[in-house]
């Protein structure tokens, strides 16, 4: 599904430069549950904003469901992002403007998904989520977990076939990350969805079944095995 | 050091009310080191920027520093916040068109101290929190765990007495975590800073001397003991 071929990603800042990520081999095939571990500026969301199509890389190949993004002009780069990817960012992004229910009827929207048909399905994810309580409720007014929770219903809307989590569970406490995390690994079980998830927290990462860990924008360990 | 008694926050959205705060009585000495605990949405966000004066509680008494904050004016419930009380919050809030440097400066500059001491302190800051080789990087050049320790510099900018800090430890890894949490508690030992931490993560908030949980609104248990 992901195939990366000495990729790397150079960010200059006034005269120094940032080797975000420093020639990176990897391949994900379709339906791996894949999780990245490594300590703060190692290059985790850089890697995931390169695969998520939102940062391009400064060499190096990349492809996505076999075609080679950096030669895909802009819309087809748009329709991958929108039909493919489902993205949970770090800081959340949801729309400040819309509440909670409208973030994540919107990718629906632009995916000309029909209202009836929108309005269901993302009252069935915020509901899944644990937020039927507060679909409507702007951004501002709700907790630091719960936009985290809307930000992940919203990745999910137009079933993507690859979803990327940059710290899903950052902001929940214990029992809410359990049942995020239940909620992808069924996704990745019935559904095949392929899953690349960045996250601090120990119990997080080791749930998957291949784990990255990265530094100083290298992978330095992918360790495949039984669930610890 | 804050004292509260019977304290409510509601909030309405539309016809629902929701009771962030639900009759709160809470005594924090000066110089104790409190640390609150409680699933996604139980208030915890709500009762520290109560504390922190940015948010007005709908009932109830709240004294900082022995001063009943309700009775005083906008321009002293300022210098409160900018003299007292340091804020990590939990999104950060770092001001974008500031680098990380002038960022921390910012408090200092509004206590109106030099521009030499401000930089000198500014400095020695960022380098405590382990990013000397990103002080003129914007926020947005910076990553998720980064911003976070901006904005723990910036709250120790004007030495505080008492520091608020909303799960200042959910964007690093956990060597980043434990130093954080070492200056924090280097802080508290050395100078008496007060501190209340609201983090999900029971390494962090299992150091604390005393410990509380929130429920719905509610403190829940209040435990002090040696720490685990
Ligand atoms: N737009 C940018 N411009 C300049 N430097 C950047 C930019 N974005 C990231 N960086 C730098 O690149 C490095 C990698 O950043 P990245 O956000 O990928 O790290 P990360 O592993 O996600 O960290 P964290 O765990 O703190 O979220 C960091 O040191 C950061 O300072
Ligand atoms: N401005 C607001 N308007 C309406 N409701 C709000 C507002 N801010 C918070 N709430 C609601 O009040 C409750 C408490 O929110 P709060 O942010 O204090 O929770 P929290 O314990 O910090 O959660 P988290 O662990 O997810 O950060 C939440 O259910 C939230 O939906
Ligand atoms: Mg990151
Ligand atoms: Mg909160």
């Amino acid at each position: 599904a992901i195939r990366m071929d000495d990729l790397t990603k150079v960010y200059e800042v006034g005269e120094t430069e940032i080797r975000a990520l420093n020639g990176i081999d990897l391949e994900i095939m379709k339906g791996q549950f894949v999780s990245i571990m490594g300590p703060s500026g190692s290059g985790k969301s850089t890697l995931l904003n390169v695969i998520g199509c939102i940062d391009t890389p400064t060499s190096g190949r990349l492809r996505i469901m076999d075609q080679e993004v950096s030669r895909l002009k802009d819309k087809e780069l748009t329709a991958i992002r929108l039909s493919t990817i489902g993205f949970i960012f770090q800081q959340f992004y949801l729309i400040p403007t819309l509440n909670a229910i409208e973030n994540v009827e919107l990718p629906m929207k632009e995916a000309r998904i029909p209202r009836d048909d929108r309005h269901r399905r993302a009252t069935q994810l915020l509901d899944m989520v644990g937020l039927s309580n507060r679909i409507s409720h702007l951004p501002n007014q709700l907790s630091g977990g719960e936009q985290q929770r809307v930000a992940i219903a919203r990745a999910l809307a137009n079933e993507p076939d690859i979803l990327l989590a940059d710290e899903p569970t950052g902001e929940v406490d214990s029992q809410t990350s359990d049942s995020i995390l239940s909620i992808l690994e069924d996704l990745n079980r019935d559904r095949g969805l392929t899953m690349v998830v960045v996250s601090h927290d120990p119990n997080v990462a080791n749930r998957a079944p291949r784990r990255l860990s990265m530094v100083d924008g290298k992978i330095v360990s992918d360790r495949s095995g039984p669930v610890v």
